[in-house]
């Protein structure tokens, strides 16, 4: 592998005279001035802009882009810190290039290296570090302020968010589209059942709260079965919920809620199943007040902003790193998983279909990345139960492939072709169900590298789908399975290995994965199995499937798992060098590909897609070495 | 979609919390 190319125009230089700017970058001199006069006026060292909102959220509407709109860089990951002379971002591999792409010479990009210690060098002794305490979660909070305790700087919470003054009337309005039930066939328990089980997990707390408060976006749509709009790929609305063993408060716009849904939640009555409405402004001032009597409020560090936790005395709060609404959720049951599966099997005939166009299309060279992304996106769409895409389709070709979240646009995209390798990781928002699916292809002749790359890659996701582990077990000890044929030949990917995923939630679905702050892995959990292979200035793989937690048969009693993948595409033959499988990979191969063609060849015979079902048929081939 | 790696910062704290559970 060669190393990336120098002198490449597609990202800026700010150590050339004159710098270097590609047409991507966004210039924020004036956004900076504008951000510092605020500074100035609450005599502030530094200031903090995290890349989230109220709720912690990864995916945030318009209004609540601040760090992309002072910065530039519009990845989902990254905080910034401007100081009186210096801006800095900092973000994860997957962004890297990315925000040399978005930023101008504003701003310096830190790869590695702790904000904390950053801050300590450049800002003075006595100096005021401010943040937006509903920006930032207790535990971004808790390392921050021991990073700096006994240095004489302060970090001070300012409820006036200082980058929205900045960007005053340009910034985008609130969402106000209306708030609806789900109908019950797409829902695993009424909203009644899940409240009781959430209250039992409460009873049975060692630390008995008396309440719970709910941050996260998705716990409050999973726990009433609502859903809206207000993130772009998310079907969520802006809302906060205190649940206590004899009330239900629910924080909302509620004028987004229509009659039916107002008697649908039992709005007009006070007892232990009757949900009280609050505006959703109200949320501190309510915990404020609750908190101020004989109470214990059970929180999630990850998810509660500080805004809401600086007001709830110490000894009255239990801090869990997730909810118990977190844990339920995570794991499905079988209606929920029904429906996610029947999910998946709709969205493996779009896959299949766009794969199938793509081999027509592309030796013509009229399909490029972007134009690709809307016709899968447009195939989704027309499926039963859609609400759209799950994220923003990432279509790359050849090196832009390399960013692992790179995102095409109608001005700047890369035309298909069959010398290339072509990765689309994309997913979609089903009313049952939400999907995430990657496949890499190469139509031409991919160069021995490629296919060695591309086989270890598939490897890992054989290894890791096929493990069989005691049950509780922690995912991070099974990340290194799918790594293992990569390390072996001094490869390895930069992001996670895998996430949960919802029923027409999240398609990140925290906490189930494999990193070390994922929750033990058990029965009826959904997670993505996703490992991937970037050479940068190049090309880039990722094969991605989403497999649901299943009980394993072993030959001695006990409680073991295993995975069942129930994503139904199959792999790229032309990539995978059959020399470098094991007879125990050759085997799970084609036994998935048996399942490909039960599970999916049926919908298509239906559907009368016979052109795809050709394909299907002959890329299921069974494989030998 | 591939999901970000855990930062170093809540990596201590998360460690300590699995840590336990898994003695458990």
């Amino acid at each position: 592998p060669q190393a990336g190319s120098l002198g490449r125009e597609d990202v800026r230089n700010c150590s050339s005279n004159p710098p270097f700017l590609p047409v991507t970058a966004v210039n924020t001199t004036m956004r900076l001035a504008a951000l510092r006069q605020q500074m100035q006026a609450w005599n502030l060292s530094a200031y903090i802009i995290t890349d989230t909102d109220a709720h912690m959220s990864e995916y945030i509407g318009k209004h609540d882009e601040r760090r992309a709109w002072i910065s530039g860089f519009s990845g989902t990951a990254g905080t910034a810190v401007v100081t009186m002379r210096k801006a800095a971002v900092w973000t994860d591999s997957r962004y890297w290039t990315q925000a040399e792409r978005q930023m101008d010479c504003n701003w310096e990009l830190h790869r590695e290296g702790d904000i904390p210690s950053w801050v300590l060098a450049e800002v003075p002794a006595e100096g005021r570090v401010g943040f937006d305490p509903f920006l930032m979660s207790v535990d971004f909070w808790e390392n921050f302020d021991l990073e700096l305790q006994g240095s004489k700087r302060y970090l001070v919470s300012i409820t006036t968010n200082l980058v929205d003054l900045a960007w005053g009337s340009e910034r985008p309005p609130l969402p106000s589209q209306p708030i609806y039930a789900l109908p019950e066939e797409f829902t695993g328990s009424t909203w009644q059942e899940k409240v009781s089980t959430v209250r039992s997990y409460m009873k049975n707390h060692t630390m008995a709260p008396t309440a719970l408060l709910l941050s996260a976006l998705d716990e409050t749509a999973w726990l009433f079965n609502l859903r809206s709009s207000d993130i772009p790929y998310n079907p969520f609305f802006y809302s906060y919920t205190l649940l206590t063993d004899s009330s239900i408060r629910l924080f909302v716009n509620k004028s987004r809620l229509s009659l039916e849904t107002l008697q649908y939640l039992n709005t007009n009555c006070t007892s232990s199943m009757c949900v009280q409405l609050e505006d959703y402004s109200q949320v501190r001032d309510s915990v404020k007040a609750y908190a101020s009597g004989d109470v214990m409020i059970l929180i999630s560090i990850e998810y509660t902003n500080y805004g809401l936790y600086e007001v709830i005395p110490k000894e009255k709060v239990v801090i869990n790193m997730y909810t118990p609404v977190m844990g339920i959720k995570a794991v499905k049951n079988s209606k929920e998983q029904a429906l996610l599966k029947a999910s998946h099997v709709r969205d493996a005939v779009v896959v299949i279909q766009y794969l199938v166009w793509l081999e027509k299309n592309v030796p013509k060279g009229t399909v490029d990345e972007f134009s690709g992304a809307e016709y899968i996106d447009d195939l989704r769409r027309k499926e039963n139960f859609s609400s759209g895409p799950s994220f923003e389709t990432i279509s790359a070709s050849g090196l832009n492939a390399a960013l692992a979240h790179y995102s095409p646009t109608k001005e700047v995209n890369h035309k298909l072709s069959s010398d290339e390798m072509y990765l689309v990781d994309s997913g979609g928002q089903y009313w049952d169900g939400t999907t995430d699916i990657t496949r890499t292809v190469h139509w031409g002749t991919p160069t021995a590298f490629q296919k060695e790359a591309y086989t270890r890659v598939l490897m890992g996701n054989i290894d890791l789908s096929r493990i069989i582990f005691p049950a509780n077990t922690p995912g991070r000890i099974l990340d290194a399975l799918a790594r293992k044929a990569l390390w072996e030949v001094g490869l390895n990917y930069g992001h996670g290995t895998g996430h949960g995923i919802g029923n027409f939630l999240c398609v990140h679905e925290w906490p189930v994965g494999f990193q070390s702050n994922n929750i033990n892995m058990n029965k009826g959990m959904f997670t993505s199995i996703e490992p991937g292979y970037y050479q940068d200035g190049e090309f880039g793989i990722r094969l991605e499937d989403v497999a649901l937690v299943v009980e394993a048969k072993t030959k001695y009693p006990g409680a073991y798992l295993t995975f069942e993948v129930v994503s139904f595409v199959p792999y790229d033959r032309n990539l995978i060098d059959v020399s470098l499988l094991s007879p125990e990979h050759l085997q799970y191969l084609n036994r998935y590909y048996q399942t490909i063609r039960e599970k999916v060849g049926p919908e298509l015979q239906r559907r009368q897609l016979l052109e795809e079902l050709a394909w299907l048929e002959e890329h299921t081939k069974p494989l030998s070495a | 979609m591939a999901p970000r790696t855990t930062s170093l910062a809540s990596l201590w704290v998360a460690s300590t919390l699995a840590i336990l559970s898994w003695s458990n």
